[in-house]
């Protein structure tokens, strides 16, 4: 099983139609860096997107670069999938 | 001991295995209302299934309900599961439901792509697409909710084999479409498609493919609306609702596009409850409440569809 230690998941909130362009230029320029979980639509929706912990200094450094302001939905994704195994094994017993 | 689909956990998710043989237990005790359908096998040959919910009748209007077409969507399958089993246990005792199945079939599809759900228990739990492979390229999988005729290749798709919204290399060309589209044009007397879904709390209608109003946009409007607030009573989730296209964003060959240019005017999509915390990776504990209030949303459509013969 992929392992998603470190892993996160950011939160954007464009605020324009000019920063919800720097987010879809992302999309085409790190297609494998990033995992849109919600895609860049409009300035009014969030854009939440996995980043692997290896990118993470990366598209931080992006994002800031543009003056995307971001919040991390989720710290560590492999935290998440662990308990969500455990409850399954749980529920299987 | 053998299990029963009473004694099958709700509130939990399962793997592939564990749901086909909650369909196998499920059809056996309500075998009076519920039949399973082999529609078709997927790339990699595993069976897609089908529920078929009737009081009898043949080639009756029906309405069609599709879950996990992108497979990490887990919150959907169970959605799914607690749905068909809300059906049997309301059917007789919710009048609206005895309505609507003493006039109308229902059709669940409760593992749409079956290659990536499995790929999401043992490989990566983040897989989206199926898991088609073809000379050329090293990338895997074709989004399903890409690979349908309507709109086919355009805005919001992707040629790339390798992006996450890849439409594949024609309209239909996967297994996994194509068995849907064979089944739903074979019967030909489809009124309602709900493809469900997460995770941005959305209840969204044609076109994704197209800024375009469709000819029914206005009474989908009503309809979303309604089924929208039926939603929001159950726990207080607030969805938005409109066309794809206005509401979300342009997005090409998706299956509700598919249906409505196909005739079938009830069309709509769920992006399923999301807690801002958990995105694809909902808690367990959310399943019954998601299921819960999606369901008066789907009841809401049923009954509209019913109620409106077109």
């Amino acid at each position: 099983q992929m392992n998603f230690t470190g892993d996160q998941v950011l939160r954007i909130l464009a605020k324009d139609e000019k920063q919800l362009s720097f987010l879809r230029d992302l999309e085409i320029l790190k297609p494998q860096k990033v995992d849109f979980w919600r895609g860049p639509a409009r300035p009014s929706l969030p854009v939440d997107m996995r980043i692997p912990f290896a990118e993470l200094d990366d598209i931080k450094g992006y994002l800031e670069s543009h003056g995307l302001a971001y919040t991390v939905m989720i710290k560590n994704v492999q935290v998440l999938l662990d308990a969500e195994r455990e409850a399954m094994a749980k529920a299987r017993r | 001991l053998e299990r029963s689909a009473s004694s099958f956990s709700y509130s939990s998710y399962h793997t592939l295995e564990e749901i086909y043989s909650w369909i196998d237990n499920f059809v056996t005790e309500h075998s009076d209302i519920v039949s399973k359908i082999h529609i078709g096998n997927s790339f990699e040959n595993r069976s897609i299934l089908i529920l078929k919910f009737s009081t009898g009748g043949s080639n009756r209007p029906a309405i069609w309900i599709d879950t996990g077409i992108h497979s990490r969507e887990w919150i959907t399958h169970a959605t799914g599961i607690w749905t068909a089993r809300k059906i049997v246990s309301a059917y007789g005792k919710d009048s609206i439901l005895t309505d609507i199945l003493n006039t109308m079939d229902i059709f669940i599809d409760l593992v749409t792509n079956p290659d990536g759900f499995a790929f999401t228990h043992s490989m990566n739990r983040l897989w989206r697409k199926n898991k088609s492979s073809r000379p050329g390229t090293s990338c895997t999988g074709v989004d399903l909710n890409r690979n349908w005729k309507s709109g086919f290749g355009g805005n919001g798709s992707n040629s790339n084999p390798c992006s996450e919204t890849y439409h594949g290399p024609s309209p239909q060309s996967e297994p996994e479409v194509a068995a849907i589209v064979d089944f739903i044009t074979g019967h030909g007397n489809f009124k309602a498609l709900i493809s469900i879904h997460s995770y941005s709390q959305m209840l969204m209608y044609p076109y994704g493919h197209s800024m375009e109003p469709v000819s029914s946009q206005k009474e989908l409007y009503r309809l979303a609306k309604k089924a929208v607030k039926a939603l929001y009573k159950v726990h207080g989730i607030n969805y938005i609702f409109g066309s794809i296209s206005n509401t979300l964003y342009v997005a090409s060959g998706v299956t509700v596009d598919w249906a409505y240019d196909s005739g079938i005017k009830y069309a709509f999509t769920f992006e399923l409850r999301d807690t801002g915390r958990y995105g694809f990776l909902l808690p367990a504990t959310q399943i019954i409440p998601t299921a819960q209030e999606t369901w008066m949303a789907i009841r809401t459509i049923m009954q509209h569809t019913l109620n409106h013969p077109y």
